[in-house]
């Protein structure tokens, strides 16, 4: 696998927050969790009604999610598997290779 | 070789490195290969200058790539368009004017360190893999470590962000050599450009606070033209204007500190995706967002040889 298979599980998740307390809500978990932001690329820009794209380590992503439940956040599963798509993106190559 | 040079997929920064000296071997009257320093971990910072060789002074654009080390789609662009520009020469007028008339410095990779990590162990590494001082972290936000509005609003002072601004600006040395070079060249350099991905859009000056720029006219109607000749190759459209309003705001940029040192015209192009693939843009999609990419980056420079 590549990267040793670091990416199994993990998922990137769209999460729009509405109101005020949604970006203060989502930065608190940010401070729990240890997720990487993929858009915006800092807290500190997040704002009511932009999206933003998280990636979410594979033993968090359940619990995180349900944080989001329960403070009522919209979000959706952008990628529900990063390894495979990493997979993906690398599979080319390796054809290329065994040409 | 050039020709059997695969550009449709994504190499490491060795296959980057070779190319280039290849390329710097094959076409000795348009390219020429130099570094202009060496990276924390002490690899060379490469640039190519592309252009018909010329002893009369030539009007200079500045394209980086890959600031960013997980935004992969960068450093394949900057490669597709040294390649397009070369084997369009001779049958496209334009691409033939523009290479007469202006040399671009094209540096395919900036942060050449994070990019080899994200190859070998975090695909995901953003930043430089400099060593902080008394912190486990490593790496530095490479455009937030230009010295402008250096580490305010958008940037961060912890060694652990993805946003970090360094200890001080100019602490990388790949920002160093590239803010170097460019200040050398500042009466040549007319255009500077960054390549990023994930957001799809075109900005420009300033990141770092609400204000319009001096020459907003000129720069807003050039990029509009960009983003016009870009969704004229498959209908993709992108977002364009200043950074601060149309994405967020962000203190230290590269494209600020270009505009700065007197570059009147600095974009930052966003690239595919806005959150489908995201930086895991497959390789099936490097020839159409180069494709529509390159119309927009020969719009900005065909842009200069108007007066405005």
């Amino acid at each position: 696998y590549l990267y040793n298979n670091r990416y199994a599980g993990n998922q990137v998740i769209r999460v729009t927050p509405n109101k005020l307390n949604d970006t203060e809500t989502l930065k608190n978990l940010f401070d729990k969790f240890q997720v990487d932001l993929w858009h915006p690329n800092s807290p500190s820009s997040i704002r009511e009604g932009a999206a933003v794209d998280l990636h979410v380590p594979r033993n968090a992503s359940k619990i995180f999610r349900s944080h989001l439940h329960q403070a009522k956040i919209h979000y959706k599963v952008l990628i529900a598997n990063l390894q495979k798509e990493i997979e993906k993106q690398a599979g080319y190559r390796s054809s290329r290779k065994r040409r | 070789s050039d020709s059997s040079y695969d550009y449709e997929v994504y190499h490491s920064l060795e296959e980057i490195q070779s190319w280039m000296h290849e390329m710097n071997k094959t076409h000795p009257s348009f390219i020429r290969l130099f570094s202009i320093g060496q990276s924390f971990e002490r690899r060379p910072l490469y640039v190519l200058q592309l252009g018909k060789k010329s002893q009369h002074y030539k009007k200079a654009v500045w394209i980086d790539c890959g600031v960013h080390a997980r935004e992969w789609i960068g450093p394949a662009f900057c490669q597709w368009f040294v390649k397009e520009a070369l084997h369009s020469y001779n049958t496209d007028p334009v691409t033939r004017r523009l290479l007469n008339q202006f040399y671009f410095y094209i540096m395919p990779v900036l942060n050449v360190d994070g990019y080899h990590f994200s190859w070998t162990t975090d695909r995901f590494w953003r930043k430089t893999r400099s060593k902080i001082s008394r912190y486990q972290c490593r790496g530095v936000d490479a455009n937030r470590n230009w010295k402008v509005k250096w580490c305010e609003e958008g940037a961060s002072s912890h060694p652990c962000s993805e946003t970090y601004c360094g200890p001080f600006p100019e602490s990388e040395p790949e920002v160093k050599a590239v803010a170097n070079f460019l200040r050398k060249h500042k009466k040549r350099v007319k255009a500077y450009i960054s390549i990023h991905a994930y957001a799809q859009m075109l900005l420009y000056p300033y990141s770092y606070k609400y204000a319009t720029i001096p020459n907003f006219d000129c720069v807003e109607s050039a990029a509009h033209n960009a983003v016009l000749a870009l969704y004229s190759a498959y209908g993709v459209r992108y977002q364009y204007g200043p950074a601060s309003t149309t994405l967020y705001l962000s203190s230290g940029s590269s494209m600020d500190w270009a505009y700065r040192n007197g570059i009147p015209y600095a974009f930052a192009f966003e690239l595919r995706d806005t959150g489908y693939f995201g930086f895991l843009l497959p390789e099936f999609l490097i020839n159409p967002t180069c494709t529509e990419t390159m119309r927009a980056v020969k719009t900005l420079a065909l842009n200069l040889l108007k007066k405005c």
